[in-house]
Formats: structure tokens, C-alpha cells, sequence
């Protein structure tokens, strides 16, 4: 996945994500597509959450998926998450949980609760910072003030945050402090269009732009979300990527 | 460039979305938090036979498809409410075995490493 949350000028904060899944899980040779990623494409679907008619939170998910990937509080803050790959991953988690140790939070359930009932971006980063999970993640929030921006990469355990500071947008798909994996450096692409853009562009649809240019865009991306928190908008669109376009 | 990692300028002019990167516009759809947690996802759920399907993907081995209806069910009450309840709702409005469904749901602690 990549994530990208940003504010322009003005400080209007945008949020924008590629969700890339499937890897390893099949790969069609007559039609060079992830099997997975074919399978979840038709099952996309634009979520309003609503208590006594009243939208409560927004989220692109998946028909069936009660937690969730991807969403937004209106007005108050967005949220993302990435896949971050462990040898202390899940499979621990789930196998202290089945031997009765469950004080951690499946990840998709944490993500939800936090759209649900977290009203402000203090009080997200602190629930996404501070539970304890079953394996780890990056969640990328962003708020609803100039200056509210922040990756937050959690090990099962605890958690580094990255966040605005001096910056004006933050990208990852990876370990901040590190340099990507050769083989799959989608993040300097995409800060490199970002930094193209410049503050004073950023929007929905330059952001678009940006998670559109491969490798940003690849075989595995399902679809690309755009949040714009004050205006309380969420819009997603499946995407595809024809050759040549690699594989991940 | 046309060798891996297939790298390009930056895009320009996509938005809105167009063209052979583009699959269609997500339809919205609505929960309603008020409802039993076993109710909520049912009207969204017209989408059983993609749902079936991406079961099969899930699981294509029939031996581990046993394990994964027979087993995995046992998981569902200790998981926190109401997610435990909306899967055995979406599992009895779909029709697809809870085992399925349920994995489905944690497919990313399943598949993190």
C-alpha cells in the first residue's frame, strides 16, 4: 500500500491511499494479475456508518469486512492503514490469543473502534499509538488542524511516530527510518511526484495523480481512496494496471 | 522505462478517473449502527455470490477448507462485540460456512508474515 496524507498551503489537510493486496496469493499467468487482487476488486464498497441517521464515519472496505482499512470521521480526522511485514507477525498474535492470552487488538477491529468512537485526532493517535495488537501495522492519520499529520509504525507492542513537524506531507509504505527494499521502492517515486506537485497544488486530484504513476500504481493496487477531512468527503475508484507494470 | 521497475514521469491530468488504470466508481452503501450487530450488513450483502467466491480464493485447497469450517468457527466468541456478532450475522445472510467469513476477517493478522 501507499499512503499519503498532506496539507496545502492554506493548511487543508488531504489524505490519499493505494490499497495493494495479494501478494504471493496466485498469480494468473494468462491475464499476469494476483488472483486475490482480481477476487477483491468486485467486492469495493463506499461504507456511511450512521447512528440515528447521522453519518458517524465513512470508509472504503470490503463487502463482508467488518473491520476496516480505511476511512474517515468527518470533520475530525482520516485514517489508513498499511501492511507491515514481520517474522513477529500475526501468526504470534493469533497463537497467544488462542491459548487464552488476549489483552492485544486485531488490527481491522482497532481501526474500526478508533473511526467509531474516537472524536478528535489526539485522541486517535493516541488509541492507534498505545493498544496493544496482534500484529504490526502502519496507521496514517491525519487531522482536521495545519500541523496534524502522522505515521504511526507499530511493532505488537509500542510504536514510532513520524509525524509533520516540518514537513508539509508524509508518505510511506515502509519503515521510515530506512531505506526501502530495492525490489520494491514505491515511496521515492511517490515523494518525488509529491515534492513535483508542490504544497501549493496538493489536492484530491493531484494526489490522484501521484498514487496513478507506476510503480505508486501497480498490480496489486485494488483501489485509491481521496479524503478531504474538513469537507468530509471520501471517494474511491477501482483501479487497474495494464503492462508493462510490476508485479507489486 | 519498459524494463522493471517500470517506472514513469510523474502523471498528470487523471483526475477524474479515466482510461485503462480505471475499473469504475466504488457504490456507497449504508450501516446502520442502530440495528443488532447480526442485522447490520445485511442489505449490503446482495453481493453474496462475489463474497462465495472470494471464499474459494481464500481457501482453494478442500482439505484445509475443512479445517477452516470445522475449526475456526470456535474462534468466533472471543472476539470482541460486535464484531463477532456482525460475522455470524454476514455469515447467515450470505450463506458462505462462518469459517470462511471469519477468516476472512482476519486475513491480515493471518497473513502479516
Amino acid at each position: 500500500c501507499t499512503s499519503v496524507v498532506a496539507e496545502d498551503s492554506n493548511g487543508h489537510l488531504f489524505h490519499a491511499r493505494n490499497l495493494d493486496f495479494g501478494l504471493f496469493m496466485g498469480w494468473d499467468v494468462r491475464n499476469k494479475s494476483w488472483l486475490m487482487t482480481e477476487k477483491l476488486r468486485p467486492l469495493v464498497v463506499n461504507v456511511d456508518f450512521q447512528r440515528n441517521n447521522k453519518t458517524v464515519f465513512k470508509s472504503t472496505s470490503f463487502a463482508g469486512y467488518v473491520g476496516m482499512l480505511t476511512g474517515i470521521h468527518p470533520h475530525a480526522f482520516t485514517l489508513t492503514m498499511n501492511e507491515r511485514f514481520s517474522l513477529d507477525g500475526g501468526y504470534i498474535g493469533i497463537m497467544e490469543w488462542i491459548l487464552g492470552k488476549r489483552d492485544g487488538m486485531w488490527m481491522s477491529f482497532l481501526t474500526r473502534s478508533v473511526l467509531e468512537n474516537a472524536t478528535s485526532y489526539e485522541e486517535a493517535k493516541q488509541k492507534l499509538s498505545q493498544t496493544k495488537l496482534l500484529a504490526p501495522a502502519y496507521f496514517i492519520l491525519g487531522g482536521n488542524q495545519t500541523g496534524q499529520g502522522c505515521v504511526i509504525t507499530r511493532s505488537r507492542f509500542c510504536c514510532s511516530l513520524h509525524c509533520f513537524e516540518s514537513r508539509w506531507s508524509l508518505t510511506t509504505n515502509y519503515d521510515h527510518w530506512k531505506e526501502p527494499l530495492f525490489l520494491d521502492d514505491r515511496r521515492t517515486p511517490a515523494m518525488k511526484c509529491m515534492n513535483q506537485t508542490t504544497r501549493a497544488n496538493i489536492s484530491p486530484k493531484t494526489l490522484y495523480d501521484v498514487l496513478s504513476t507506476k510503480p505508486v500504481l501497480n498490480k496489486l493496487t485494488t483501489y485509491t481512496t481521496l479524503m478531504d477531512v474538513s469537507e468530509g468527503r471520501l471517494e474511491s475508484y477501482i483501479r487497474d494496471c495494464p503492462d508493462p507494470c510490476m508485479p507489486w | 522505462q519498459f524494463v522493471p521497475p517500470y517506472t514513469e514521469e510523474c502523471r498528470s491530468g487523471m483526475y477524474p478517473p479515466k482510461g485503462p488504470t480505471f475499473k469504475g466508481a466504488v457504490t456507497w452503501y449504508t450501516v446502520n449502527l442502530d440495528l443488532p450487530p447480526a442485522k447490520r450488513w445485511t442489505d449490503l450483502l446482495g453481493m453474496i455470490q462475489v463474497v462465495r467466491d472470494l471464499a474459494n480464493a481464500f481457501v482453494p485447497s478442500g482439505k484445509l477448507l475443512d479445517i477452516v469450517d470445522r475449526d475456526l468457527p470456535l474462534l468466533l466468541d472471543t472476539l470482541p462485540f460486535p464484531f463477532n456478532e456482525e460475522i455470524r450475522g454476514i455469515s447467515a445472510a450470505s450463506g458462505v460456512p462462518l469459517g470462511e467469513v471469519l477468516l476472512f476477517n482476519i486475513f491480515y493478522e493471518v497473513f502479516t508474515a
